[in-house]
């Protein structure tokens, strides 16, 4: 018996100035279940395909990580999610860029890399095609968490007050026209 | 962005990765996530990885397929190239992230430059861990 799975749930954000316990709890706990997740389907003999799907599903159903519900804000509010999936024994893959209604983004990929002759799909023709192929669609508002809708106030806010110092200032770097 | 790699009894590698993407991000943006050979990537010759970071940066240093590619032509291991990728490569060009990979013959390797990266894994003895931070 030789089987193995490993998962990440992102690296962009993690300062640790800001982990209190509780939080540190709360995502340790969502690893482990994306852990056991995927484990349980190689334990019992199942594939690694199933096996890192069922990891990744369990973590876009978790508002703590960046992926499916609890996905981040765009600029414009939305939200707007990519995935991929491979398999290594056939080097086949499916992958979607920029749908916003796909409640789990890596089934959809899995979809694409299965039952289409394309490895990309993007937009509002992925969501075409999931609609083809008997998948709901969810509202914007499935995505909703309040901890991502303060992160993009936040940085909103932010770039509101750099224009400002930038306009201020003589020696701004979009004034360096040679 | 999430992600899971693994090998099963058949000796079958597997990679997938999902992202929410980047607060306040524009333009219809997209990173690295679907970007195959870039964040995400599996070949049961070699090894299956996905990424996490600025996916601009691992989309420049093809970061993926990076590795599995010295692990073919440079026959290196997977924590040799893995390292190479993420801690020389994409530290020069500017880049923070890290990634989980795993070999055909189930070592696990999970480095990154950044602060930390939420991570885990799990062998088929049962034995794993959970970690967040270097230490």
């Amino acid at each position: 018996m030789n089987f193995a799975i490993a998962i990440h749930g992102g690296a962009g954000t993690i300062r640790r100035q800001f982990m209190t316990p509780e939080k540190e709890a709360e995502y340790r706990a969502g690893l482990a279940e994306s852990l056991e997740a995927g484990y349980g389907i190689l334990r019992h003999g199942g594939s690694a395909l199933d096996a890192v799907m069922k990891a990744v599903i369990a973590m876009e159903n978790n508002p703590l990580f960046n992926a499916g519900k609890g996905a981040v804000f765009t600029h414009e509010g939305t939200n707007e999610q990519d995935a991929c999936v491979m398999d290594g024994s056939t080097r086949a893959v499916g992958a979607v860029a920029a749908v916003k209604h796909i409640a789990s983004p890596v089934t959809l990929a899995r979809m694409v890399m299965e039952r289409s002759k394309h490895v990309l799909l993007c937009g509002e023709g992925a969501e075409r095609f999931a609609v083809a192929n008997g998948m709901t669609l969810v509202e914007p508002e499935y995505f909703y968490t309040k901890q991502r809708w303060d992160q993009l106030q936040l940085a909103l806010k932010e770039e509101a007050r750099e224009h400002k110092q930038e306009a201020q200032l003589d020696h701004s770097d979009h004034k360096k026209m040679g | 962005t999430v992600g899971a790699v693994a090998l099963d009894n058949h000796g079958n590698l597997a990679a997938a990765t999902s992202t929410g993407g980047m607060t306040n991000k524009r333009y219809g943006r997209i990173g690295d996530t679907p970007i195959i050979g870039a964040g995400t990537y599996a070949d049961n010759a070699t090894c299956a990885i996905s990424a996490t970071g600025v996916g601009e940066f691992i989309m420049r240093a093809v970061l993926a397929h990076d590795i599995a590619a010295l692990m073919q032509y440079k026959n290196m291991t997977l924590a040799d190239a893995a390292n190479l990728v993420v801690m020389e490569k994409l530290t020069a060009l500017g880049g923070s992230g890290g990634l989980v990979a795993i070999d055909w013959d189930g070592n696990i390797v999970m480095p990154f430059n950044s602060e930390g990266m939420y991570r885990g894994y799990k062998l088929a003895d049962g034995t794993g861990e959970i970690a967040i931070f270097k230490d």
